[in-house]
């Protein structure tokens, strides 16, 4: 009967490349276990393969078209319309709401504060250590520090010991022990920064990937009837130091098929380096038994193109760009609830031996999950406050679809949740 | 009904060919927007011209046009968009 506390996990340019996901290359131990629990939808797709508008549409649950936020360079609030978030209603619905790391692409995108005051009830917190992620901290091989897109480093070499995603772990697993001591139900949004470019992850994970495993992409060449206005010419990988050393053909390239395994080797590890952070904090969940308490929802912003039509970016409206991973767990309706005593999200070490990704605690291939990531993201709404009133007109006109379900008690999110099928009511869908 | 089971995206171009501010044109520069509709069978996409004082784009102004069928091409490497124009597409794949 107590409110269900929410920890939403926002990864930056993460495809499902994921083990959870019939990847057998990837190790992504820790993610697939949460899949295992959760309801793991198939087919979810972002609604531009970008950042900013990206992380505003799901966070706002409106279409760029709507937020008129296509670039970096505007604010929704002033832009376009005073609309409210998802952290936003659930702090006006009296949770505490707190963002760590990249939740909103920073800058004026989100007003220079990540939408605080309105979508925060404390400031939102970032690691000392982002500054360092575009600057020479990639040791090359003359000895000297470079800005490369390659970056596998010593994290006792790098600028005060740490690495941002490590800094935001952390964090957030000192503000889960607060929220302990609390009565309040929480929101805390975690934003992790890999695996953006440039891929800058502790050296280890590069192991776990030899490069004789990795193979290129099924289809590395740019396609003959793709029109020129559909391809992205990557940009950003050229400005970096070791790409520029390649001397690429502008717009097109190609990279040299042995860089091309070393960039998707990086991405790899900073997959697996992402899931250990992922590991750390569910692990740190389960030991403050708050697993039976909270739900949580893993996304990315936008996916990105591993070669694929000879791209190596998002920036398009290919699959590989658009297509995210997409998972809930609501304890006692994707899973049972944990047993006292027992661990519910251990920690899994990628380098442990490897087995085979467990199923998916429940699985949505077609059907709804064809539906918006955004509407997916209502759900939290829906299944967290479904029974509280709707009293804000705005509001009314932000959530039509949660008002509905207000009004029907949310029975309808919860069949799905229970497994029972939503054709019984058709309107779910809608 | 189908046309609940469709995805959407969309995406900025400066303009027909690709340039540097190709990837992420600024909202003065959009002068293309590239909308997709997903289903379990197709991506299809049109590419129309965009007015980014308006924020309008104009469906008129088709520029480009992509079409993949998930079953026979699930990479998306073979645009059979052209095809679509000659009528020899069922008509219900037409937007």
């Amino acid at each position: 009967t107590d409110p269900l506390n929410v920890l939403l996990i926002i990864v930056d340019d993460l495809r499902p490349s994921l083990g959870c996901y019939g990847n057998k290359l990837i190790r992504s131990p820790n993610i697939d276990q949460l899949a295992s629990r959760s309801l793991l939808f198939q087919n979810a797709f972002a609604q531009q393969a970008v950042c900013a508008p990206s992380r505003v549409s799901f966070l706002t649950g409106r279409r760029p078209d709507t937020t008129r936020l296509y670039d970096f360079n505007s604010y929704w609030r002033v832009h376009a319309g005073n609309f409210s978030t998802i952290p936003q209603y659930f702090k006006e619905n009296g949770y505490v709401t707190m963002s760590v790391g990249k939740v909103f692409h920073p800058g004026i995108s989100s007003n220079h504060s990540d939408d605080s005051p309105y979508s925060w009830s404390v400031p939102p917190y970032h690691p000392s250590s982002e500054k360092y992620e575009n600057t020479k901290t990639c040791r090359g091989p003359d000895g000297e520090l470079h800005a490369n897109l390659l970056c596998p480093v010593d994290v006792l070499d790098v600028p005060e010991g740490t690495l941002p995603d490590m800094q935001s772990t952390e964090q957030a697993i000192q503000l889960l022990g607060k929220m302990k001591t609390l009565a309040s139900p929480f929101f805390l949004a975690v934003g992790y920064h890999k695996p953006h470019i440039p891929f800058r992850y502790p050296k280890e994970f590069q192991k776990l990937y030899p490069l004789e495993n990795v193979s290129l992409a099924p289809d590395p060449q740019v396609p003959a009837g793709l029109p020129l206005v559909a391809y992205n010419p990557w940009m950003d990988l050229r400005q970096r130091e070791d790409v520029q050393a390649l001397n690429l053909s502008v717009p097109y390239g190609p990279i040299p098929a042995d860089f091309q395994r070393k960039i998707r080797q990086s991405y790899f590890a900073c997959v697996s380096y992402l899931d250990t952070q992922v590991g750390r904090l569910l692990s740190a969940l389960d030991d403050l038994q708050l697993a039976s308490s909270t739900i949580v929802a893993l996304t990315s912003d936008h996916g990105w193109a591993l070669g694929e039509h000879g791209e190596w970016a998002k920036y398009s409206n290919f699959d590989v760009t658009t297509r995210v991973p997409l998972m809930f767990y609501v304890p006692g309706r994707t899973a049972p609830l944990p047993v006292e005593g027992e661990k519910f999200f251990p920690y899994l070490d990628p380098f442990d031996s490897v087995s085979e990704a467990p199923e998916p605690g429940m699985e949505m291939q077609n059907g709804p999950s064809f539906l918006l990531r955004d509407v997916k993201l209502d759900y939290l709404v829906k299944v967290v406050v479904l029974d509280r009133p709707c009293r804000c007109k705005e509001r009314l006109e932000l959530w039509p679809r949660v008002t509905v379900n207000f009004n029907r008690k949310g029975r309808n999110l919860l069949k799905l949740f229970e497994g029972r099928g939503e054709e019984e009511e058709p309107h779910v869908r809608g | 009904n189908p046309r609940e089971l469709v995805a959407y995206s969309q995406y900025p171009r400066p303009a027909d060919s690709p340039q540097w501010n190709s990837d992420k044109p600024s909202l003065e520069d959009i002068k293309v927007m590239g909308y997709s509709i997903r289903t379990v069978d197709y991506r299809y996409t049109v590419w129309v011209g965009f007015n980014p004082q308006e924020f309008l784009a104009n469906f008129s102004d088709i520029h480009a046009g992509e079409l993949y069928f998930v079953a026979s091409d699930p990479l998306q490497d073979h645009n059979v968009y052209n095809d679509s124009l000659g009528g020899t597409l069922p008509q219900s794949f037409m937007p």
